[in-house]
């Protein structure tokens, strides 16, 4: 293929739709975010509210922080913390009609990119390792 | 440039060099691992021996994955666990005269790659961001 035709095609075929995303509320507590991170094997995944909108990217990174205290570790934080408390808030969104170029120069800095749909409803997420398999099979037409 | 020099270039430029890679051994606590990965702001770095050699992976999911305990979390085994008991030692490490492709190809799988000089000194990291970034650039001449 063309790379004008690469960088200016669709981003579908490369989205993990959001029923295959692990995720979880704002309002779960860190607890809950820690035994769906262990569980999903991802160590950061989104954070959705009630209306399917993205929130923000909870990480066990940002949860092993949160429960570092001055002295000592806090675990029970973890029941006492909410997601939403912690969450990050940078991160990368773009609408489903997006060009490709657009996420492969987002994937730079970001992981993984979330898409959402014109109302705002998360549809999934593009992580690098899709965006690289492209480019690499591309490279080797 | 032409997509074969791309592909079979070298990957010098792409190393972030050794002295500027954040790292642990393999005897540290993992308390220590914890403090150096918090300071450096990495959610994962290498684990090098005393000959400078790649022993393992150490990240903060897996250090928090460590000290959960079934009934409860144990931080207390931050100080008696040892990076070495604990890190991935399933990671990727190539040889510094290896061509892009050979990276670019593992990257799909690895946040990171690792490099090692002929004698099996560690030599440096080609992380994802700079493969992508090195792609954009190659696609936008
Ligand atoms: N179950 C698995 N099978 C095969 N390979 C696996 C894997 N889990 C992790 N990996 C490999 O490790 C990389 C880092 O995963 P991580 O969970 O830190 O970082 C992930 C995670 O934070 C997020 N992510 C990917 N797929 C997800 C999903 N289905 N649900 C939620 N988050 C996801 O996107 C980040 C980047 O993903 P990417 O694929 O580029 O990069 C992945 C992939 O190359
Ligand atoms: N201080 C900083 N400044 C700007 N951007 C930052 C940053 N820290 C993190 N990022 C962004 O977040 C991504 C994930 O970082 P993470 O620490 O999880 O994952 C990192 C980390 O595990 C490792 N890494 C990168 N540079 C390192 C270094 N100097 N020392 C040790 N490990 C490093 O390679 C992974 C992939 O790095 P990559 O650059 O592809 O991807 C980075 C980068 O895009």
């Amino acid at each position: 293929i063309q790379e004008t035709d690469l960088l200016a095609g669709g981003i579908d075929t490369f989205i993990i739709p959001a029923d295959q995303v692990a995720h979880v509320q704002p309002d779960n507590s860190l607890e809950h975010a820690l035994l769906v991170l262990v569980k999903s094997g991802y160590t950061a995944i989104p954070v959705l509210g009630m209306d399917s909108c993205l929130r923000g990217i909870i990480s066990k990174a940002k949860i092993l922080d949160s429960i570092l205290g001055v002295e000592r570790m806090e675990p029970e934080k973890l029941s006492s913390l909410t997601v939403e408390e912690v969450m990050e808030r940078d991160f990368s969104a773009v609408k489903a009609d997006v060009v490709f170029e657009k996420v492969m120069s987002l994937s730079i800095q970001y992981p993984f990119v979330c898409v959402e749909n014109h109302d705002g409803q998360f549809k999934g997420i593009i992580p690098r390792s899709k965006i690289l398999a492209h480019l690499n099979g591309y490279l080797h037409e």
